[in-house]
């Protein structure tokens, strides 16, 4: 789901 | 990563720089609003809360570091520093932030991708960051004439999510599942705010004249 993709930006 | 991407991350990171420039050079913090700096703060402890936890990539670790430690340096810089504390327009920065905060979290808590802790927090560092600005602008306003420094922070501010807003679109475009839609929409308002600082900035860098803003 989107809530796990990891937050790769700053 | 995408060339938006690293351009606005790039932008964001020189606008610190300018300001630490301006703040270690001149030993003065006149002009520069210390709610902005507090939100800023904020907004990167309560974003970066996976530094220690997530590890993304070496550029990703570093550059969380370093705006981490940059916004509280500046906070401290002008909260603490015997010199440069002098100088800070206190009577003129009298934005209430803490009504931004207390928005920011109330809205976090209701509208973010998961209701986890983490999440949450993320959602209010989003949403903190889109309104950070303002306490700046508005001493801007106030103190009508900007110096060199400071108008270039801002301006390079507004452009860093400007760019970030370039990257989404490319990002939408390139991969099939876009999940940013926290991140883009609030980064339009957030570019948006910055509209009218741009188009003073604009006009004072096309007359060649000092940028000075309406009351």
């Amino acid at each position: 789901s989107s809530a796990d993709d990891i937050k790769d930006e700053l | 990563m995408n060339i938006f991407r690293l351009a606005g991350d790039m932008t964001h990171l020189i606008s610190v720089l300018v300001l630490l420039l301006k703040i270690y050079a001149t030993k003065s913090c006149s002009g520069i609003s210390l709610k902005t700096q507090e939100l800023y703060a904020m907004v990167f402890v309560a974003r970066y809360l996976d530094l220690f936890t997530d590890y993304i990539s070496f550029y990703n670790t570093v550059m969380k570091i370093v705006f981490i430690l940059s916004s509280l340096a500046i906070v401290w810089c002008m909260r603490m520093h015997r010199v440069v504390k002098r100088s800070y327009d206190k009577e003129l920065d009298t934005f209430r932030h803490n009504i931004l905060i207390v928005v920011c979290f109330g809205v976090a808590v209701i509208i973010n991708e998961k209701f986890t802790l983490r999440e949450v927090f993320w959602a209010f560092s989003i949403y903190l960051e889109a309104v950070a600005i303002l306490p700046q602008l508005v001493l801007l306003q106030r103190s009508g004439n900007v110096d060199n420094l400071t108008g270039q922070y801002v301006f390079l501010l507004g452009g860093y999510r400007a760019f970030y807003i370039l990257n989404w679109i490319y990002r939408y475009f390139v991969e099939q599942r876009f999940s940013r839609w926290i991140s883009a929409i609030s980064g339009l308002i957030q570019t948006a705010l910055y509209a009218d600082f741009f188009y003073y900035y604009f006009l004072s860098w096309k007359n060649n004249a000092k940028l000075h803003l309406p009351a």
